[in-house]
């Protein structure tokens, strides 16, 4: 299971612009 | 006319939209040890799209409220306190919605638009970019 940070993470990372 | 750094002046959420300009506004931001402010506006967006099914988005809610609005951050320092109390009593009646952190993101915006957004613009690492 996860950890909360880990979470956090791939949730900021999901919103982080993509190299277009 | 329409190059990366043209668009990065124009606003805010052009620059945020631009994987370098926010990654060197990232860094700058470090240099301000005010990097929380902008991982918490990427974790708001983060948030709001995903699935209120999944229950990984509760304790992703937790998580965000947890690390930036319960204590007493730089992020929680710049939110109206009515706005706080609005996202504890969410968190604690388990009520999650995807709108959850709209105001508190907006909240934390506006602050950067009118603060730390000025300030890049005119600084070394800007300027040193362009």
């Amino acid at each position: 299971i996860d950890s909360e940070d880990d979470l956090l993470q791939e949730c900021i990372s999901s919103a982080m612009p993509k190299k277009k | 006319p329409d190059s990366p750094l043209s668009r990065w002046t124009k606003s805010l959420h052009s620059l945020l939209g631009d994987q370098d300009g926010a990654l060197l506004f990232r860094t700058f931001l470090e240099r301000q040890k005010c990097v929380d402010t902008l991982d918490f506006w990427f974790a708001c967006n983060g948030f709001r799209q995903m699935d209120l099914k999944d229950t990984k988005t509760h304790r992703v809610a937790k998580a965000i409220y947890k690390r930036y609005i319960e204590n007493n951050s730089i992020v929680a320092k710049q939110l109206k306190p009515a706005t706080k109390t609005y996202i504890r009593d969410n968190i604690k009646k388990q009520h999650i919605d995807s709108a959850m952190f709209d105001q508190a993101q907006t909240e934390i915006q506006t602050n950067m638009e009118e603060n730390a957004y000025q300030m890049f613009l005119t600084s070394d690492i800007y300027l040193e970019y362009v």
